[in-house]
């Protein structure tokens, strides 16, 4: 489904050059759940903005479904990721002056849905991660948690073929953190979801099939996950 | 040092009240090193805000170094936050249009140091997070985990009496938390500085004298470190 090839990220120039990516070779197959570790700085992030088609490349070939995503334009690239992909930032990135039950049914404006049906889905969307009650809440209304929550409804509500989460549960206590694993974890075996997570918690990436560890903007070595 | 008695934050009215925090009673001594831990949603970050003068509880006493913080108004409160505190959020809370090293001077303009003075100490505190190659960048060009280091040197910067932190390693991998951790830890040894430290990893509450679990906006128990 993804196929990375010499991929390479570089900011700035000369003395100053940041080599965020440099020379990435990765091949996620449909249905596949894939976790990327590795220390801060090392890259994960804006490798997971490449595959989510946020962020291109400097150098390389990034083919997803057979279609080089290099060579299409910005609009292009808008209408594959809103077709195809939910992603949950790091940051949340959710929008301050709406509610979450609003922030969750964005992406499905773009689908022409009803506003009812709309409606009907984020909550469910928002119930499956424990925060039903808090639908009405602005994110600044919300604790860190929360928000981190109402961030992976959002990227859930829309059945996106592909879900990439940039450490979707970072801000959350253990028993929540596997709670949203479970729900991710059944995506994927029930529906084939084909998810690419970033995550510094081995337990977390351990629900993964396997684990592709960054350095230095390379990527080090690759791990199959034991327990299933 | 600290004495909180009492203590409840409310949001909202009648059927859509929120009880943040539903009476907490807690005493930090100067040098103490706590830990906050519990569920997401459970009050950690209100009883941190209000530990930092940067919420006003709805009921209850706040009694700092012998003062009724609920008897000041918003200036003065904000003079004691300058003078005691630093504070780690846990959004990072950057400015976005300047530089990793400038979001750190920051606590120092206040007090009246001269430019040179503050850009050294600045650099110091980059330095101890390791990230001192990266001082110019803006928090944009920052990965999620660098963001959150220059927010920890910041909280830093001033030697603070009191380190109020929520969730300071949760965006970075384990090797980069334990390094953070080992430099808050030797600033409680060596300098007595009180931290009070908001985690949700085990691991990291560790390195506190002692735990706090709190559920539904109250302390559910209390326990004391054992491996020092
Ligand atoms: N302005 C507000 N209006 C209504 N409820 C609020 C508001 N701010 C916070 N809350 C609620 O107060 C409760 C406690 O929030 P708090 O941020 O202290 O939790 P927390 O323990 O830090 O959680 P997390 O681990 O997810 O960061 C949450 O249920 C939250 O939704
Ligand atoms: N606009 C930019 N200009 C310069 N350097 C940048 C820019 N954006 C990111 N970087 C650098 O690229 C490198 C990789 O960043 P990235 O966000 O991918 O790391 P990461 O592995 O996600 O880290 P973390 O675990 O801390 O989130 C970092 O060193 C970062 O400072
Ligand atoms: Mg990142
Ligand atoms: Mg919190």
């Amino acid at each position: 489904l993804v196929s990375l090839k010499g991929i390479t990220r570089v900011y700035g120039e000369g003395a100053a050059e940041v080599r965020a990516l440099d020379g990435i070779d990765l091949e996620v197959r449909q249905g596949d759940f894939v976790a990327f570790m590795g220390p801060s700085g090392s890259g994960k992030s804006t490798c997971l903005n490449v595959l989510g088609c946020l962020d291109v490349p400097t150098t390389g070939s990034y083919a997803f479904a057979g279609v080089e995503v290099t060579d299409l334009d910005q609009v292009q690239r808008a209408l594959l990721r809103r077709h195809y992909l939910g992603f949950v930032f790091q940051g949340f990135n959710l929008l301050a002056r709406t509610s979450a039950v609003e922030n969750v049914e964005l992406p499905l404006v773009y689908r022409g849905m009803s506003s009812r049906e709309r409606r009907i889905r984020a909550l469910e969307a928002l119930d499956e991660v424990g925060l039903l009650e808090w639908q009405s809440h602005k994110p600044n209304e919300l604790s860190g948690g929360q928000q981190q929550r109402v961030a992976i409804a959002r990227a859930l509500v829309s059945g996106p073929q592909v879900l990439l989460a940039d450490e979707p549960t970072g801000n959350l206590d253990s028993e929540r953190g596997r709670d949203i694993m479970r729900v991710v974890q059944k995506l994927n075996r029930d529906r084939g979801i084909t998810i690419v997570m970033v995550t510094h918690e081995e337990e977390i990436a351990a629900y993964a099939d396997r684990t592709v560890h960054f350095l230095d903007g390379r990527i080090a070595r690759s791990e199959v996950s034991k327990a299933q």
